[in-house]
């Protein structure tokens, strides 16, 4: 494994969206996990369509039929990728904009699928096996739990505790061996993580978190996704 | 620090920084808190905010003076990130969660997806 690796410098990643005052953070987890997928198996970095998925994915847990993707009220990225299957892919972000809101009808098109989901498997809670799948299959959707992002600005997180139990969908893109962490008095090794709570958040989007102690769950649901060669 | 070095499993946690932290990024935490109105004002500026009236303006400067005292306990509980005032710091964290937060609870369907197959890692 290379000891850092980014997937912003490999031309998988889009810029950084803004979810707005919506629990929609799982559907641009999915969509950015297709999105670098979709470039790895097609060249093509296309902005995905998080709307669609808010408007139409109401899939549900299979054992548990209250616990269903609904749009500005949450869901999980696991179960998107389930609809993707089912439904056939996703729009562009041109085609299906977003809005912000889970009020409006299903407007999805077939006709006009820009990337489909081939695959999709989960990743063992192991630093280095996410650190190989993101190398190999491009970003990671993942599950965090966000509470020291409210009042981050910038730096490697790696608060002393943080509750293992997730409750944000962002995206891994790559990693860096050398986040200075000044009270250990040593470089420590982060994840760099894709957020859509827009460019004026943390650093320019983005989160840097450190690695290999699954810190705020980080590193417990990971998911990979793989995108069909030629959707259209 | 001890009980953090045992939860987080990490015997590295017990280095402690016993000095003043003036001069660290945290350090400028108890200027903001000193200097809360000000902030108020940069903030509402800054992220073009604006209130319904006197009273949810009042409402919103208590919510975020105490998300500064929170961003001030999360950067001696994080000190490698700088934590200060963000577009959230007049969201209370129950506000945050329901507003910005949408991740399902991990169910059955998780488990059942089948595991990515184990990848070389040396070499």
């Amino acid at each position: 494994l290379p000891s850092d690796f980014d997937w912003r410098d490999r031309g998988a990643v889009t810029g950084v969206k803004d979810q707005g005052s919506c629990g929609s953070c799982w559907s641009f987890s999915a969509a950015a996990a297709l999105e670098g997928a979709n470039y790895l198996a097609t060249g093509h970095l296309i902005s995905l369509s998080e709307q669609q998925m808010v408007d139409c994915d109401h899939t549900c847990d299979d054992s548990e039929p209250d616990a269903c993707d609904e749009g500005c009220n949450g869901g999980l990225m696991t179960t998107a990728f389930e609809y993707l299957l089912k439904s056939g892919g996703l729009e562009t972000e041109k085609d299906y904009p977003y809005t912000g809101t889970d009020r409006g009808a299903c407007k999805f098109d077939k006709s006009e699928v820009a990337a489909s989901v081939s695959n999709f498997s989960v990743v063992s809670v192991d630093e280095d096996q996410i650190a190989a799948n993101l190398v190999k299959h491009g970003p990671l959707a993942v599950g965090i739990n966000a509470v020291f992002m409210q009042t981050y600005i910038g730096g490697v997180s790696c608060p002393y505790i943080c509750s293992k139990h997730q409750d944000h969908g962002v995206l891994i893109v790559g990693y860096g061996s050398a986040g200075y962490a000044p009270i250990r008095l040593k470089d420590k090794p982060y994840w760099i993580i894709k957020n859509s709570w827009g460019q004026n958040w943390g650093e320019h989007g983005y989160y840097k978190i450190c690695k290999g102690r699954n810190i705020c769950g980080v590193e417990a649901m990971v998911s990979t996704v793989s995108a069909v060669t030629s959707p259209r | 620090a001890a009980a953090a070095a045992a939860a987080t499993g990490d015997e590295e946690t017990l280095i402690r920084q016993v000095v003043d932290s003036a001069s660290t990024a945290g350090g400028s935490k108890d200027d903001l808190l000193l200097n809360a109105d000000a902030h108020f004002s940069s903030f509402l500026r800054d992220f073009g905010k604006n209130y319904s009236g006197p009273e949810e303006h009042a409402h919103r400067f208590k919510v975020f003076k105490a998300n500064l005292r929170r961003a001030r306990r999360h950067q001696k509980l994080d000190p490698s990130a700088v934590h200060g005032i963000t577009k959230f710091s007049d969201l209370t964290p129950a506000e945050f969660r329901r507003m910005y937060l949408g991740l399902r609870k991990n169910r059955r369907s998780f488990r059942t997806i089948h595991d990515a197959p184990n990848l070389p890692t040396n070499d």
